[in-house]
């Protein structure tokens, strides 16, 4: 499940936007045991000035984001194109559940849930 | 299902080459598993302490699966006779490790049998642990516990049944005795489990080189 009226297009700046895994969805709810699903989200939107810029305040760091943001704003039409709005800080989950031999597995999996995004 | 569509493969992503078949036979979850459950739940994680990844805290050893896996040679034990003069009979457990992939390293692997006393008098016994090997005879004496008063008894069996590094076998089948003790009638082995805690590298993060 997306988060609604977010449709087609990458709508306002780069941020992190609501997606939800149900395990009920691909049919394993009868054998994963918890959670029933998880907040996995994803990133979307506009990475173009003053978004590129770094956190709020102070002057704006010059990094690779801020300068591919400066050619693009410079010449949209020729070069490499805006910088790209992808998770910037990630968080892991586990999975409790019975498997084929009807034992109780404990698995870990990192870097599964977008917690923050960035233009990258 | 089919290998091609999507559930097939977010399944093999996450290390799973198949969803177990038709519906398991629902069983209590263990309450050391809620607990490493909840002690790896997200929402903690967000309170401010950072886990380790690809470490089990609870246990302090590292890990990313963590397994608990019942006897399954329950059905087989000889029922035990009181105890009239003599050693107890001895018992063999059976755990199927099919499920362990060759990459996974374990990291810890302890036997939890839960015996079954008159009048709770397990004083002075002690359980020694052997491979059973296919010949239908235990091998060498590979460990001996205590056996603890009214607690669940614990025995690690890494880097003695259960080799640190190397995979390990699909099935481990051990032969356990109850030695001493003071009792007239033999403890009854109601209850065998083991809990295996295993690495898998591919699904940690490489270390971040500090540029």
């Amino acid at each position: 499940h997306t988060e609604p009226g977010v449709g087609g297009g990458p709508g306002g700046t780069c941020r992190t936007r609501r997606l939800h895994v149900s395990f009920r969805e691909v049919g394993w709810h009868r054998w994963v045991i918890a959670p029933r699903g998880f907040l996995a989200n994803f990133c979307q939107g506009a990475c173009t000035l003053p978004e590129a810029l770094p956190g709020p305040g102070g002057p704006p760091a010059l990094n690779h984001a801020v300068l591919r943001a400066l050619m693009h704003a410079a010449a949209p039409t020729a070069g490499a194109g805006p910088p790209c709005c992808v998770p910037a800080r990630l968080s892991p989950i586990s999975v409790l559940f019975f498997d084929n031999s009807d034992n109780v597995v404990l698995r870990h999996y990192e870097d599964m849930v977008v917690d923050e995004c960035g233009c990258r | 299902p089919a290998p091609s569509d999507p559930a097939s493969a977010l399944l093999q992503a996450l290390g799973l080459h198949e969803a177990p078949q038709g519906v398991p036979t629902l069983r209590p979850v263990p309450p050391v598993m809620w607990r490493l459950f909840r002690r790896r739940d997200p929402q903690e994680a967000r309170a401010g302490y950072p886990l380790r990844p690809c470490h089990v805290e609870e246990l302090g050893v590292a890990g990313n699966i963590v397994r608990h896996i019942p006897d399954s040679g329950v059905l087989s034990r000889p029922l035990e006779p009181a105890r009239t003069s003599g050693p107890c009979p001895k018992w063999t457990v059976a755990f199927d490790l099919s499920g362990v992939e060759p990459a996974e390293r374990p990291t810890r692997a302890r036997l939890e049998l839960r015996l079954e006393a008159a009048n709770e008098d397990t004083r002075g016994w002690e359980l020694s642990v052997a491979l059973w090997a296919e010949a239908e005879h235990p091998g060498p004496e590979l460990l001996r516990v205590p056996v603890p008063p009214g607690l669940p008894l614990r025995a690690d069996l890494l880097g003695a049944a259960v080799a640190a590094n190397a995979s390990v076998p699909r099935t481990l089948r051990l032969a356990l005795a109850l030695h001493g003790g003071a009792a007239t009638a033999c403890p009854r082995l109601a209850e065998a489990s083991l809990l295996l805690v295993t690495l898998d590298p591919r699904l940690c993060p490489p270390p971040r080189s500090r540029r």
